[in-house]
Order: C-alpha cells, then structure tokens, then sequence
C-alpha cells in the first residue's frame, strides 16, 4: 500500500456542534467540506473528559486505566509504561513528524516536551500569543481590562495583534510549504479553540445574534441525578465575569441572559476554529498535496454547554464524551481531485455562512478514540498496532482499540 | 448498526458529593471512579471506589449508579438506574474484557 501524509488537527473542548453533525445553528463550513469528502464517525467517545488523561489516551491508543493518568500531574512513560505514541509510529517508519499548537497536553503529562524527540523529529510549536489567554485581556464595560470568560476581542489590539490558533495556523502553513517533495510527513495541528476562556476575535459573535440563540434543552440538574456524577464547574465559575454573577455552589444556576452569552461565544468561537481549519485544507490543495494527504479531524472530547446544569468537560455525559471524528483518505472516500480544480477552496463564513453539505459517508455504530491510532496507521498505510493483551505494561507498541479499516471497505448492516 | 459494540469512558471523583476539585481531583485524591459503557440504546455508569495507590477498583463499593435508556431519553435526564435488575448486568459486566 502507498504511504500517505497525514494532517492530524485535533480541537481542545470541541463537542459535535458542527453542521457535519447535524447541529442547525453551527457555521462551519470548512469542517463540513471536509466531510463532505470523509467518512464521518457519528457516534465517536474519548475516554475520559478531560485534556491531558484523554489526548495521552488516544496518542498511545491506551485506555485511562493503562496509562494510569487520570489527572495532569504524570508522563505515562515513567509513571506507567513506555507506550509508542501514534506520531512515534510514524517516525520510527520514516515520517517526519511535526506537532503545532496543543496535541498532546503541555507539562508534566508530556514531560514538558510535547514527548519530543520520541514522538516528533523536530521540537513542538507553541504560539507564543498563548501565555496571554488567562491573563486580563477582555475589555469590559467599564472600559478596564478582565479575565473574563466572555473574550471576544479585537485582534488588532492584543499583544502582537494575533491570537495563539492565528499563530498556529501561519506555523502549520509555513510547515506544509517547507514538507513540499521532502518525503512523508505527519503533521499534528492542536487548536486551543472553543476551550475558555472564549478569547476570539469580536466579528465570530456577530454569526450568532443573541435572539436566535436557544438554552439548553435541559438546563437543570436531573432529580435523579447521583451526586457524585455531577460536576461544579470550577473553571468556568473562576473567571471574572461569572464571579461577578454570584453562582451559588455547587449547583448554580447561572442566570439565563449568561447562558445564551456563553453558548453564542462557545459557537462563534467553533467558526473561529473552523475558519483555521479552512486555512490549512486549502493550503493542502494550493500545494498540491491534497491527493497524498489523509486528514484525519477530532477533538480530546465534548463540553456540556449548559445541558443538566453543568458548563464544562468533566463527567460521563454523552455532551462531555462524544467528540466529531471525521477522517479524509483520498482514493477511498473521495475520488482523486481533478487537475487543478480545488478538494478543500476556503469557505469564508461571513460571505458565504448558508454554504451545505452533505456527508460523503457516514458511520452510526459506537466508535472511540483509542481506535484512531491503528485506523490512521493502517489507511495511511503503515502496520497498525496489534490488539494489547490483558495487562500490557510492558508492551510497547499495542493498542486497546478496534482498527476500523473495514468501516472503509463495508456498508454497515442494519 | 451493531448493538454490541460499546464505547467506554471513565471520570474520577474526590468525594460523594461535588466539592471544589471535584472536577480535576490529583491522583492521590481519587475515591471513586465513575464506568461507563454506552452503545444504542443506553449508557450505563457505575461509580465505584478506587484506590489510587493500587490502582484497584472495588466493585462491591458502588457509591452510585446511572443508567439511561437513549431512545425515551437522548438528553440522559431520567435516572432508571433503581428500576433495573442490576444482577443482569453484572453478569454482562463479568463477560467484558
């Protein structure tokens, strides 16, 4: 089999608001084109809701229980085993391998590296515009700047006048040029968006007119609910804005007007992400790489966006788990593109926000992210890990997933 | 569809009951872990106690339980975890890998 490219972008706290996911109120063209040429996995679950436990997961194919990370204070290969990772797979088959922006969680969980060398050939990127996001950078009413959690902004006036995903974006474009007839590549794209604070740029907001926004359909917390499966939120509860609203803990509730305020920033901020997303898929095409590149599109996992009284990752529901997992292979679920006619154009939201698509083939059956590793590895033509045993520790290179390269081959029955 | 095929999560709890690390507790700090198994027509979710120095679940120390049919229920509102016969699904549990 040929061996193919790899884009690898994966989102920080992106549930399936999407219009490939049949939300009516998302604008995201881009992701949407791209389906329009993938398979979309429509019932795909990280294995635990939160950022370092669930990216280490899905990078060495492990479940939570195996890489023994269940928070962010620990680096799997010396608290747990030494896994391969899925980006270690492909270096050690001769890919260069490049990592941009949040791929695997910074810190500890990554040995303050991004695993770097084991898993990439040259150091990570981080936009430098990041070590801002929590700082006081939304100006409020009062004309002062906040640390709020409602942070449209204008780009201009930020420091560099750009934001961190702007940042990335122009890396993995600069990235792409430079990988142009050099041989394979696997490049990881991690965007920081719709993670909070919802610092983007103020013009998103205007794709989302208040008036239309919607609550939740069940915004309280269930009566039958345990306590011990809710979540209170904390993050969200720190930030300027929200403290000044005097949320009683741990159930709230936040009043309403907010919550239509966090859901229309949360949206603007997936057509933010989306918008970078277009910039790197029609880069593939002006460079002529679409044809070699597989895409492979998803997120660490969901945010519940006031569904059972919570506004956070962090629990069991289906909001915080299920994440859009979307996979482009060419030749196999999209025809080869003409000469010279574009695969992936950019949409620009704002001129063009009704632009449709349909799904070039979707999947029902329950999937999950620990079966991406050997499904990247397999349809871009490398071996893919064999199924671990009961207790791999010791195992290096194995996977706890399905591989499911015959959701490519097959019709599902039913 | 194929109605075996499952997807499994997992969230860690400090205590019973929410509390401020509830949502990020370190690992020292873990008492419970919440299961859950979900595919078609249901997610199940067992809370049970961990121990985070062995690593070791107890299942006979269940601390809470969720189950939600998705068919009446897609948004997971309506706990019918007490309605069931739990000692048919833990014989379905034991057959899990």
């Amino acid at each position: 089999r040929e061996k193919r490219n790899v884009l690898f972008i994966i989102a920080d706290d992106l549930r399936a608001s999407l219009g490939c996911y049949d939300d009516a109120l998302a604008k995201s063209p881009n992701i949407d084109q791209l389906a329009s040429r993938s398979q979309v996995f429509l019932n795909a679950y990280a294995q635990q809701a939160v950022c370092a436990p669930s990216r280490t997961s899905m990078l060495t194919s492990r479940r939570p229980d195996t890489t023994r990370l269940y928070d962010f204070n620990s680096y799997w290969r010396v608290h747990s085993g030494n896994y391969t990772t899925l980006p270690q797979h492909f270096k050690s088959k001769g890919y260069y391998t490049m990592s941009v922006g949040k791929v695997f969680h910074p810190g500890i969980a990554s040995n303050h590296t991004d695993d770097y060398p084991y898993s990439w050939s040259i150091p990570a990127y981080h936009p430098s515009s990041f070590r801002f996001e929590k700082q006081k950078m939304c100006k409020g009413d009062d004309g002062q700047l906040h640390a709020n959690l409602l942070c449209a902004v204008n780009v201009t006036e930020q420091p560099g006048g750009t934001l961190p995903d702007l940042e990335s974006t122009d890396e993995a474009v600069r990235l792409l040029k430079s990988r142009v007839g050099d041989g394979a590549f696997f490049l990881a794209v991690g965007f920081h968006k719709p993670h909070i604070p919802f610092r983007i740029p103020q013009e998103y907001l205007s794709l989302y007119p208040l008036d239309k926004m919607t609550l939740a359909p069940d915004p309280d917390v269930p009566e039958l609910l345990p306590p011990v499966a809710y979540n209170p939120w904390t993050d969200v509860r720190q930030r300027e804005d929200v403290q000044k609203l005097n949320v009683s803990f741990p159930y709230g509730p936040i009043p309403k007007d907010f919550q239509l305020r966090i859901r229309q920033h949360y949206y603007a901020a997936v057509s933010y992400m989306d918008a970078q997303v277009g910039r790197l898929l029609s880069t593939l095409d002006a460079l002529g790489l679409t044809d070699s590149t597989m895409v492979v599109f998803t997120s660490d996992h969901g945010w519940s966006l006031g569904e059972h009284g919570e506004w956070a990752k962090y629990s069991n529901f289906d909001v915080a788990t299920r994440v859009p997992l979307i996979m482009f292979v060419p030749g196999v679920t999209a025809a080869y593109s003409r000469a010279g006619g574009p695969t992936f154009p950019f949409i620009d939201v704002f001129s063009q926000p009704e632009h449709s698509f349909t799904n070039a083939k979707v999947i029902r059956n329950t999937v999950e992210l620990v079966d991406v590793f050997p499904t990247v590895s397999y349809m871009a033509g490398l071996p893919a890990p064999e199924h671990c045993p009961d207790v791999s520790l010791q195992v290096e290179l194995c996977t706890e997933g399905r591989n499911l390269v015959h959701t490519f081959q097959h019709k599902e029955r039913g | 569809k194929n109605a075996e095929l499952m997807a499994f999560s997992q969230y860690p709890r400090p205590a019973d009951t929410p509390q401020n690390n509830s949502d990020l507790p370190d690992l020292q700090d873990i008492k419970v872990m919440g299961y859950s198994l979900r595919n078609w027509d249901y997610r199940y979710t067992l809370w049970l106690g961990f121990n985070p120095r062995s690593f070791q679940v107890n299942v006979s120390d269940v601390h809470g339980g969720e189950l939600y049919m998705l068919a009446d229920d897609p948004g997971q509102d309506k706990n019918i975890y007490s309605d069931l016969d739990h000692s048919i699904v833990m014989k379905k549990m034991d057959a899990l890998p």
